[in-house]
């Protein structure tokens, strides 16, 4: 699948388009917390490839739980989106994007923004008590 | 920009990295330029150079496309989805989804494929994975996680060149603004 140029796509392929591997996850819009739906666990699977959902090692259920819920927040901050916790319109196009494979969060450490805030909180501390001095 | 766990990186000392390719795709000249073009892409703001090896088995990085489950625990999943990944220092591995519609050169924004990826947008980002970045929040950033299919992203912001001058220090030629003309090029390609 590799095409020399963009124009040297043959019509086979432009007629034979796979939809990508995570579009069904769109179907999950609106769902929330304290509810069941058919197939949640495959998103539960997603958060827990990019570290948003620790080590579990039980399968996932079909239920809208605290921990995807935690989830979805945490991926919401580090993605800059409104962190509702809920799979809302934004969320869910978001999570669709075709991304790199390595986690965000890598044995509970997220490499993305929450570690970033925590850096500038000390930051800040550091500051203000050399102004208090 | 963020580092992984511990910071990894290439040993004090290193200047140059060679990289090889995974004979078993028989790459074409044009396919492995794309990835001399990224590489070089780090290399201006960096210490470090990158040249391609005689030897796939002796090259400190190494490159290749495969699909579905190729044995490292973290299995393609065909069209879309997961792009590529890489690993942090000093593993070097480097491994690219063969199910994806890779674009090699054209402006991949006018294709007619939706599922059409730049191939040097992945390489860029994958690169900084190798070299010891992970993922960043900025949205601008290389290093930020997603790419939309039919985008063409390969410069590196702000974010990026400070990470990995924290990491390497900085090419002594570089000056800021020496490749700007080339990366708006890119741009409005």
């Amino acid at each position: 699948r590799l095409f020399p140029n963009v124009s040297a796509i043959p019509p086979s392929v432009l007629n034979n388009v796979t939809r990508g591997a995570w579009d069904a996850y769109k179907n999950f819009t609106g769902c929330r917390p304290g509810s069941t739906y058919d197939g949640l666990s495959k998103l539960k699977n997603y958060f827990h490839r990019f570290g948003y959902i620790p080590d579990s090692s039980s399968n996932f259920t079909d239920d809208f739980d605290d921990a995807l819920e935690s989830a979805i927040k945490t991926y919401q901050k580090n993605f800059k989106l409104n962190i509702t916790g809920q799979l809302d319109n934004s969320t869910l196009d978001h999570i669709v994007l075709p991304r790199c494979g390595v986690a965000d969060i890598i044995n509970g450490t997220s490499t993305m923004n929450s570690g970033k805030e925590n850096a500038s909180a000390t930051s800040t501390n550091t500051r203000f008590h050399t102004v208090s001095h | 920009y963020t580092y992984f766990e511990g910071t990894p990186r290439w040993p004090d000392g290193t200047q140059t990295l060679t990289y090889a390719f995974l004979p078993g795709n028989g790459l074409t000249d044009d396919v492995k330029n794309v990835f001399a073009t990224a590489f070089d892409r780090w290399s201006e703001v960096t210490t470090l150079s990158f040249s391609e090896a005689e030897s796939y088995n002796s090259a400190d990085i190494t490159i290749g496309f495969y699909t579905g489950d190729h044995g490292d625990g973290e299995p393609f999943d065909g069209v879309l989805g997961t792009l590529a990944h890489a690993f942090s220092p000093t593993n070097g591995r480097f491994h690219l989804d063969g199910d994806e519609d890779w674009v090699v050169s054209g402006d991949v924004t006018q294709s007619s494929l939706s599922t059409a990826v730049d191939l040097e947008s992945v390489a860029v980002h994958e690169i900084g994975h190798l070299l010891g970045l992970g993922h960043s929040s900025v949205e601008e950033a290389i290093m930020y996680p997603t790419i939309a299919a039919r985008t063409r992203k390969v410069n590196l912001a702000e974010d990026d060149i400070e990470g990995i001058q924290n990491l390497y220090g900085s090419n002594p030629n570089y000056n800021g603004t020496s490749t700007t003309s080339s990366r708006q090029n890119d741009s409005s390609h």
